[in-house]
C-alpha cells in the first residue's frame, strides 16, 4: 500500500487546488521558511481522521481553514483527498485504489467521504486501524517529538511498544 | 496482550542495538523494561554508549546524538511492524555531514518498506530523493507546489 | 515594582513591533498585556502577522518563523537592558538562507553591547563571527579546543 | 564587561585542561556532533552557579565531573574558571579583572573562589544580581527554549519581562 496522490483545496495556506503525486521510496519537501511545507504533513494527518486542532497547530478546528491572505478572502471551505493504492489489499475493503476526502465548512459542517461515497469519522478510523498509518501511530516525527522520546519517564515509552504491538 | 507486548519488545530491543551500531558506527545500545515482571505497566528505559565512550544515560547526550538514536528507535520498530507510509519533518537539522550521510543511507534501505515524506533544508538530503517538490508562495500567504524532479524509484 | 514592570513592558513592546518588521523585513507584530488592570499578575500575549498574510496567533507560525519571533523577543529585551554575554545554541536551524541573512546582520549589530558564543552548524555563521573555535574528538570521548579564526573586533 | 577567557579542567568531556580565550562580539563553536560544543555553555552555566543538574542535563551534579573514556579512568575532580573584565565597574567589585572558579570533587564538596579566594556560592550570586548575567537570566537560548516562549501560556511569559525590569 502507498499514497499516490493528494489534492488539497483551502486547507490552510493552499488556497489554490493544489495536486501532489506521490510514488514508493523518498519525496522530498523543500522551500522558504513560513510557504507550507508542514502545513502538508498537516493535511495527511487531518484527512485520516486527525480530531485534536491543537496537534494540528491550530487554536479550533476551523483554523484549518484558508483564513485570507493580502489579496485573498477567508474561504467557507477546506478539503483533503488522499488516494492510496491498495491492490495487495492491506486495507479491508475490495477495491485496488482508495480515496479518503474530507471536508470542513466553516459552519463547523464536516463530511468524510470513501471513493465518494458519504461515511462517518469512525469508518475512517477503522479502515485504517492496525495499520501502522493512522492519526496515533508514529507516522510523523519532527525535533519536538524526539525531545519527547528521549526525555519522557520510561513509563511513557510504553505508548512506542503497545502501537506496533 | 501480554505475551505479545513481550514478543515484539524483544524483537525492538535487537533491532535497536543493530541499528544504533549502524548509525553511530560502532558503540553499544540496550533498552531494557524497568519492571519486566509487570508487562502491563513497566516502562521502557535506554543506556547508550557512543563509540569510544562510556555508558551513558540518554539525556547526557549531545541534541545531534539524540536525534540518531531517536532515528534508531522509530527504525528498529519500523522492522518490526513496518508502516507504510511516514513523514520526517527537518529530523536532519541537527546532524552533522557524517551522520547525514549515514542516516540519509538508512533511510533509502527503509524506503523499500515505508514511503517516506521528508521536509528538509539540507541539501545533501534533497539529492537522495525519488521525488522532489518545491513550495513557494509567488502570491503571499498562498502556497503553491513545484515539481522539481522525478525519478521513478525503478529506475534508480 | 508596578511602575517599573509596567515601563520595560512599555519599552519591549516598541522594540519587539520595530525588531519583527526588521526581522521578516515588513508584516505586524503586536505584543500586549491580557490583563493590564493587574500588573503583578498579568500574562503577555502576542498576536503577529508576517508579510503578506492575515494576522494570526503565535501557534499557527512554521517552525522558521517561530524561531525568528523569539529571537525579536529576545533582541528587544536586550534593547531595554543588555545583557553583557548571551550563548546561541543552533538556533540557526530551523532558518532558511534568506532569514538566516537577516538574523546574522541583526546579531552583528547587537554583538558591540552583548558578547555571544553562537555554537551552528550553517557555514554561514561561521563566516560572520569574529573568533572561530573547533571541537574535535580524535581521542575518543575527550573533547579538544583548535582555534581557527581569531579576527579581532576592532579591526572588521 | 565581557568574558575574556575561560579554563575547563575535569568538566565533562574536557579531561584535558582546556583554555578558551574570548573576544567581545561573536565567537562561533563548532565541530561534529558529540564533541563537546554544547558542554561549554554547561561550563559557563556551571561556573555563574547554576545549581540544578537538570538544567545541565544530568541527573545529579556529580555528572559534570569527567566520566572516563575508552582510554581514560574517570576523573575526581571538575574545575572551571572564569575571567572576566571588569575596567567598567559592571560588577560591585574594585578588581578591574575578575576570576570565578568553581570546583567539584567526587566525594560531593564543592568550591567557590573570586580572584583565588575562598567565597561561597551566595557570594556569586550575589556578585551577578541585576547584570543579566546569570543562571535565571535569558544569556542561553536554544531551540527548546524557543518552543517554550512561544507556546507557553501568557502567564507564563511574564519571567521574561521580570528579568528586565
Ligand atoms: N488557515 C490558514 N489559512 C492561511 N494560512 C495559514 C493557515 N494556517 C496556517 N497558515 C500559514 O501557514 C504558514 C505556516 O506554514 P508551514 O508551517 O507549513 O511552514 P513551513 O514551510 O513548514 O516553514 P518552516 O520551514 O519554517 O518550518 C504560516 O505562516 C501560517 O500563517
Ligand atoms: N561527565 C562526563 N564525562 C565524559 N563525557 C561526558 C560527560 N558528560 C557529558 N559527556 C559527553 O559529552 C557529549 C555531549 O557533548 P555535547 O552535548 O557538548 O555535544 P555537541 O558538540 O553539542 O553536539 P551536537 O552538535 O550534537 O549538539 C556526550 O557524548 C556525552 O557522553
Ligand atoms: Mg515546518
Ligand atoms: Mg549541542
Amino acid at each position: 500500500m502507498y499514497f499516490k496522490k493528494m489534492e488539497l483545496f483551502g486547507f490552510k495556506s493552499f488556497a489554490e487546488k493544489t495536486e501532489l503525486m506521490l510514488e514508493p521510496g523518498v519525496t522530498a519537501i523543500v522551500g522558504p521558511n513560513g510557504c507550507g511545507k508542514t502545513n502538508i504533513s498537516d493535511a495527511i494527518r487531518w484527512v485520516l481522521g486527525e480530531q485534536s486542532a491543537k496537534q494540528l497547530r491550530g487554536g479550533k478546528m476551523e483554523d484549518v481553514i484558508f483564513n485570507g491572505s493580502r489579496t485573498r478572502q477567508p474561504m467557507g471551505l477546506a478539503e483533503v483527498c488522499l488516494t492510496m493504492d491498495n491492490s495487495q489489499n492491506v486495507l479491508p475493503v475490495d477495491y485496488s485504489e482508495i480515496t479518503v476526502t474530507r471536508r470542513l465548512f466553516r459552519s463547523g459542517e464536516s463530511e468524510y467521504l470513501l471513493n465518494k461515497v458519504p461515511c462517518r469519522h469512525k469508518d475512517i478510523i477503522e479502515l485504517f486501524m492496525d495499520t501502522g498509518v493512522g492519526t496515533d501511530a508514529y507516522s510523523t516525527l519532527e525535533n519536538k517529538q524526539i525531545e519527547m522520546i528521549l526525555n519522557s519517564k520510561p513509563e511513557d515509552r510504553r505508548f512506542l511498544f503497545e502501537e506496533a504491538a | 496482550s501480554r505475551e505479545y507486548f513481550e514478543s515484539t519488545f524483544k524483537q525492538v530491543q535487537q533491532n535497536f542495538s543493530s541499528l544504533f551500531k549502524q548509525l553511530f558506527e560502532g558503540g553499544e545500545a540496550e533498552m531494557f523494561l524497568t519492571n519486566p515482571d509487570d508487562l502491563l505497566e513497566t516502562g521502557v528505559d535506554i543506556n547508550v554508549q557512543p563509540p569510544g565512550k562510556k555508558l551513558t544515560n540518554i539525556t547526557l547526550l549531545s541534541g545531534g546524538e539524540k536525534a540518531l538514536t531517536a532515528i534508531a528507535i522509530l527504525f528498529a520498530i519500523f522492522m518490526v511492524k513496518p508502516s507504510p507510509f511516514c513523514v520526517l519533518d527537518e529530523i536532519d537539522a541537527p546532524l552533522d555531514d557524517s551522520n547525514l550521510n549515514r542516516f540519509n543511507r538508512m533511510l533509502l534501505e527503509f524506503s523499500e518498506k515505508t514511503q517516506f515524506i521528508m521536509i528538509t533544508h539540507n541539501k545533501k538530503s534533497m539529492e537522495m530523493a525519488n521525488v522532489l517538490y518545491g513550495v513557494t508562495m509567488e502570491e503571499f500567504g498562498v502556497s503553491k507546489l513545484v515539481s522539481v524532479k522525478f525519478r521513478s524509484a525503478v529506475a534508480a
